[in-house]
């Protein structure tokens, strides 16, 4: 799966995901890949995040449970969880560190990744169960940089 | 107020405009800038020459996600890739905007390989947030993209075909018989009562499937 963030010349922030999903799945299944707020979330204000990982679990996180806390705690959607707790003044590294950490206390055996993007260009990634890499652009590098996350 | 008055506040407005405009110039030095998943370098190009040639944030992912789908990144992006129990590889994908919040997608989409642009139609031309299956397939072939095709490639049934002969292991399946061969699959329920079999080697069951089911080849 490729989730990518754009945050372009006047600011303006957009994400996308492309996917084949999950090799030998049983036929009409549908991972978190287009499903906003799970593989990928942007809010102009804020920043953006992507996912990456088993979307069988991150879709499971869903954002009205996240309206409703004192009914159904504890649930939630990966990316805009992390957009979301950056709008609150988390750092991209923490928001996307809470956001992987919620999701593997409920399943320990989770594989999956975010990064996370602020509108100032701050970046971070954090994972589970596997070591990810996320890739960026900017003006001041003359060409893609990788950075590794460990779990 | 008096005419000096009025034209120091002139002045003042007129500098603190300039000084919010040379910090917005400054602030646009940062910009543009790309994150992806993974080490996909030709996709980040994509994306990175059309946001610095000046395209906007949805163009520049539309690119970058295109890129990748051509170039079949990692076998998981694409056509050619992650065949279903049946052999076929469908597309899901998204794109969202976020000034607008407008969201297009499309799910399990057969027969068209360009899954972000049919994503991306699905936002500039219909109200809607998801289109899924052969409808998708239709809505986007209706809209000018090429399809019906098959997504499958020699790769991807050289997979399945391997993965058929290893009696269709690992799989999705929980609580079915039969367990280690190739379906048709039936509930295992009825089966349980009957031979009382614990609840928790269930669970174990359910726990211990996951993790040889996703690897680095293998995720949404």
């Amino acid at each position: 799966t490729i989730a990518v963030a754009v945050v372009d010349k006047m600011g303006h922030i957009a994400v996308g995901t492309s996917t084949n999903g999950a090799m030998f799945k049983i036929p009409g299944r549908v991972g978190d890949g287009p499903i906003a707020g799970s593989s990928a979330y942007a809010d102009d204000e804020i920043g953006a995040c992507g996912a990456t990982g088993d979307g069988d679990i991150m879709m499971r996180f869903l954002p009205w449970h996240a309206r409703l806390p004192a009914i159904l705690p504890c649930t939630f959607m990966a990316s805009y969880q992390v957009v979301e707790s950056m709008r609150l003044g988390m750092e991209p590294q923490l928001a996307a560190k809470d956001a992987i950490s919620r999701i593997a206390r409920k399943f320990p055996d989770f594989v999956g990744a975010v990064f996370a993007v602020n509108k100032n260009g701050v970046h971070a990634g954090a994972c589970h169960g596997w070591t990810f890499q996320y890739s960026v652009r900017s003006p001041e590098m003359d060409d893609v940089e990788v950075l590794t996350v460990l779990p | 107020m008096a005419p000096k008055n009025l034209l120091s506040l002139y002045i003042f407005l007129v500098t603190f405009l300039h000084l919010v405009g040379v910090h917005e110039a400054v602030d646009s030095d940062q910009y543009p800038l790309v994150v992806s998943t993974w080490p996909f370098l030709d996709a980040v190009r994509a994306a990175w020459r059309a946001a610095d040639r000046g395209f906007s944030a949805v163009d520049a992912v539309v690119e970058g996600c295109s890129a990748c789908e051509e170039l079949r990144c990692d076998g998981t992006v694409g056509p050619g890739g992650s065949p279903d129990e049946n052999g076929e590889t469908t597309i899901d994908a998204l794109v969202m905007d976020g000034v607008t919040m407008e969201v297009g997608a499309v799910a399990a989409m057969r027969y068209v390989k360009d899954g972000i642009r049919a994503a991306r139609l699905v936002m500039q031309h219909t109200k809607h947030t998801l289109l899924v299956g052969e409808q998708a397939s239709a809505f986007a072939i209706s809209m000018g993209l090429p399809g019906p095709t098959n997504l499958s490639s020699a790769e991807s049934m050289a997979k399945w075909s391997k993965w058929k002969e290893d009696s269709c292991q690992p799989n999705f399946w929980k609580k079915v018989v039969p367990v280690n061969s190739c379906g048709p699959f039936h509930p295992r329920e009825s089966l349980d009562l009957t031979e009382g079999t614990c609840f928790k080697a269930k669970q174990m069951e359910t726990t211990e499937s996951r993790s040889s089911l996703i690897g680095l080849h293998n995720h949404d």
